[in-house]
This record gives structure tokens, sequence and C-alpha cells, in this order.
């Protein structure tokens, strides 16, 4: 589960890092 | 690999923060992506309907818009995920109305069309559209097609909806439908046809529902049609009795898509009994049926009541003695369950040592 802001963060920058 | 697991993340926040950076930084992300991917047709199905899924469940205008517009394009519209997009979209989801508004004139084919259609039957139960989209003239035709359809397993989901669609049908251009649904091969499909035909104030379908109640193969249908409808007392006294609540249990299962996709031809009681069942840690009923599938390469099997109800198809024949199957299923469901007492391969054997040690 993403529970905080931090994580959720991570997640969508790996996701512009992925799609880039 | 990884892009199917990041999606997942986006189903899976739990706090406020997270979903308000998920909403402005991840989901323009999507957008972008989804934009770049029609643009330049480098479509990957798989991906895309992953991401629209991730649209659907966040409910945005945004994610809506580009749902209607994969829609429109008829984007892999024969995968089942179809059906997980468009279930997304109940009377509490705030882009419903658009979706349905905005689709009503496009045809769509295959999985998509009928997931449409299952929306627009639930959206028009609860009021939330006034007027159902399916209620043209060329809609009509296209239900039609459904409900004639020789190839019944195909479109037999599609047939059940074209039914339960009737009540908000135009009544001139849904006498013709009404009249194939009624007389449908498939009694799923002439049950709900019948509470069609009963909402539309033609009472006498009721003995139809009735009489299909006695049939385990397709009881639970009817009842469940009984109590929509709120005639819980005229379930017959028979159907409320275990060895009959069991076999139409198992017929349910059988029923599913991914198994047979239709209730069995012939179901007996091969046995029952009370033993103390490990994988739930209690003394309880079971029961094991063989069945038989009159077409079908397989032919049949047994199926297990009591505990979770399913069939070992390949694994499992009415030739064995019963207590190896129950020891078959006791091992499948601890497997199931990653209870520390499952062994690592499923057999007779070690499933007999298993309830043999507690009864």
């Amino acid at each position: 589960n993403v529970s905080t802001a931090e994580e959720a963060t991570i997640i969508c920058d790996t996701v512009a890092v992925l799609l880039a | 690999a990884a892009f199917p697991v990041l999606l997942g993340l986006f189903e899976s926040i739990v706090c406020k923060e997270a979903m308000h950076v998920m909403q402005e930084q991840g989901l323009p992300l999507l957008y972008a992506a989804f934009d770049h991917a029609l643009s330049c047709e480098r479509l990957d199905a798989d991906d895309l309907l992953l991401i629209l899924k991730v649209f659907a469940i966040h409910g945005t205008r945004d994610g809506a818009e580009r749902i209607v517009r994969a829609a429109q394009l008829g984007i892999a519209s024969q995968r089942t995920m179809w059906s997980v997009i468009l279930e997304q979209f109940d009377e509490e989801h705030p882009q419903s109305v658009f979706m349905i508004n905005r689709l009503k004139d496009s045809l769509l084919l295959g999985t998509l069309g009928i997931a449409y259609l299952q929306r627009a039957n639930r959206l028009a139960a609860v009021g939330a559209i006034q007027r159902h989209p399916f209620d043209t003239d060329a809609r009509c035709r296209q239900m039609t097609a459904w409900l004639r359809d020789a190839d019944h397993l195909r479109h037999l989901q599609a047939a059940i909806a074209v039914a339960a669609s009737l009540p908000y049908l135009d009544q001139t251009r849904g006498r013709d439908l009404l009249a194939l649904a009624l007389d449908h091969h498939s009694p799923c499909v002439q049950i709900e046809a019948a509470v069609s035909t009963i909402r539309l104030g033609n009472l006498s379908a009721r003995k139809l529902l009735i009489r299909w109640c006695s049939d385990p193969r397709y009881s639970r249908i009817a009842m469940r049609s009984l109590r929509f409808l709120g005639w819980v007392d005229a379930v017959p006294a028979g159907c409320c009795h275990p060895d009959f609540l069991a076999t139409a249990d198992l017929c349910q299962w059988l029923s599913q898509p991914n198994e047979y996709g239709r209730p069995p031809d012939r179901i007996e009681l091969m046995d029952t009994r009370v033993l103390y069942w490990p994988p739930t840690d209690d003394l309880r009923q079971v029961w094991l049926f063989s069945y038989h599938y009159d077409d079908h390469e397989c032919s049949g099997g047994v199926g297990m009541v009591g505990s979770v109800t399913c069939s070992l198809i390949g694994e499992t024949t009415s030739d064995l003695p019963a207590a190896d199957v129950y020891a078959l299923h006791c091992c499948c469901e601890l497997q199931n369950n990653g209870d520390r007492r499952a062994p690592r391969y499923r057999s007779v054997k070690a499933g007999k040592t298993l309830v043999d040690r507690y009864n």
C-alpha cells in the first residue's frame, strides 16, 4: 500500500523515468 | 515489466496526502503516456488497458475522456479488462453519466459493448440516467444479434444484459426482443426476461421464476430474482434444504465463465458427511457431487461443497473413493491458505494423513 506522500512522490518519479 | 507493478500502486493508495500526489503528479504522466501511445500508434493493449483502469478508479474527467476515446477507437474491445474498467462506473462514480452519454452514439463491439450495456442497465436501474442509450433502432439491431447468436456461451452475458435492459426500452421497440429473450435457449436469459416482464407489469412470469427455483442448476439465479422483486416467500420450501443448496452452489461454481460457463447437464450427490475440516479448523458438513456435461470433451468430474466450493478438474473423478477426494481438497485448501500444515505436493496420502489426524 502507498501510505505516505513521500512514497507517492517516489512512485511518480519512477513512472516519469520509465516513460521518458 | 515494472510498468504494470507501478500502475498497481496507483490502485493501492491508503492516505489522502499520497492520493493528492498521485493525482497531481502521477496521473498527468499517465495521460501523456496514453496520448503519446495513441498518437504514434505504438499500442501495447495490455499496458493501455491497465492505464485506463487506473483512470477509471481515480474518477477524473481527464481520465474518463481518455476511456471514452479508447472505447470509440475500439481498442482491444474483446478483452475482458473492459468489463473491469467499466465496472468502476457505478452510481457513486463522478464520471458515470458523462461516460454513458459520450458513448451513446458509438457502436461498441465485443466485451466492451456488453460491459457498456451492463453499465447502462445499472445506472438506469438507480435512475442515474433518464434515457437508456440502447433505446435506439441501431442498438436494438445489435441486441437482436446478441440474442440470436447460436454460439450461446460467447454471447450469454450479452443476452442476459439485453434481457435486463428491456424495462428501460421503448415498449414497441422492446417487444420483439422480449419475445426472443423469453424463448432463449439459456434459462439464465429466460429468467432475466421473466424479471423484466414482471417489472413491465405482467405478473404471469412469476410462476416461471418459482419453477426455475426448483432446478438446482438455475436455482441461485431464480431465487436472487425473486428476492430482488421482494417475493422471498415465494421460494419453494424444498429449495432451502442443505443438500439442495449445496447442489445449487456447485452448479453456480461450474457455471462461471472461466470454468465450464454453464451448469452441468446432470449432477448427483456422491457423498455427504460431517467431519472436522483441517483448513477451517472446525466441524462442518461437506458434500461431494459427481457432474456430467453431455457435449464436453472432459465429460464431467467431482466437485466439493461445504468449505471452498470447487472441482479439482482433471485431478478427481467419480471413480475415486470419497475419502480420497476429500483428502485432495484438504491439501488444495491448505496450500491456497498458505497453511503451515500444507504438503508441498497434493496427494491422497498426504491429505488422508491430515484429515485422519483430526477425525
